[in-house]
């Protein structure tokens, strides 16, 4: 495993404590979309089929395990806490899931590796890992305060994602030498979706201000 | 082989 790659796992740990923190000790998940993050869900359900099927390194078994976990753990808190559930921002959080799953789901059928379930599900769960995060930055634009955590872990998410990016440069060169279009073409239009919020962040950084992202 | 899809990123 390289360097970028570790960085970027790490960073994917540091999102989920950013918000497991915001949730548990401020006990409000305001500005967080529950769309999003049961989209990734079925993202971790759908891709890591292959925990029951193949040999996975004890690193694979337990960050799998962990993400599985941890993002049914942030549904039913933002679904069912008495406290957290009455702070979700519902009224705005209104992007349609299955918009985006129904796409997803067809596109995987024409365009996989091989035509099995495990595969299909596979490339489903890329092609919905990179469209997933956009219920979460419409519900950011139309938030009129962005609390530090919220902004923080959406930022996390992004450079984790660049520093996947890194690492397939890295891997490309050194272990590879083959294209693979169907993780790559979706985690650089994952990335891709992160430009803009970057742009906004890092000014609301620079000039010391609350970050607001325009409508 | 599964690393070469990348399969063995999560």
């Amino acid at each position: 495993m390289n360097l970028f790659r570790l960085l970027g796992d790490m960073t994917h740990l540091l999102c989920i404590v950013v918000l497991l923190l915001k949730i548990r000790t401020r006990k409000s998940c305001a500005g967080i979309s529950l769309k999003t993050q049961e989209l990734y869900v079925i993202v971790f359900l759908t891709r890591y089929l292959d925990l029951f099927t193949m040999y996975n390194s004890l690193y694979q078994i337990v960050m799998k395990l962990v993400f599985v976990g941890t993002s049914i753990g942030i549904v039913w808190y933002m679904r069912y806490h008495k406290v957290v559930k009455q702070t979700y921002s519902k009224n705005e959080d209104t992007f349609r899931h299955y918009f985006l799953i129904l796409p997803c789901f067809v596109l995987a059928l024409f365009v996989h590796l091989d035509f099995t379930v495990v595969e299909v599900l596979w490339s489903f769960s890329l092609y919905l890992e990179a469209v997933a995060i956009l219920p979460q930055l419409v519900l950011l634009q139309r938030s009129r305060n962005i609390d530090t955590l919220t902004g923080d872990y959406v930022f996390l998410l992004g450079v984790y994602r660049v520093l996947y990016l890194l690492n397939w440069v890295y891997r490309f060169f050194m272990e590879i030498h083959q294209i693979r279009w169907i993780p790559w073409v979706s985690g650089f239009i994952q990335t891709a979706l992160y430009a803009d919020f970057f742009y906004y962040y890092i000014k609301s950084w620079k000039n010391r201000e609350k970050l607001k992202l325009p409508a | 082989s599964s690393t070469s899809d990348l399969k063995d990123e999560l």
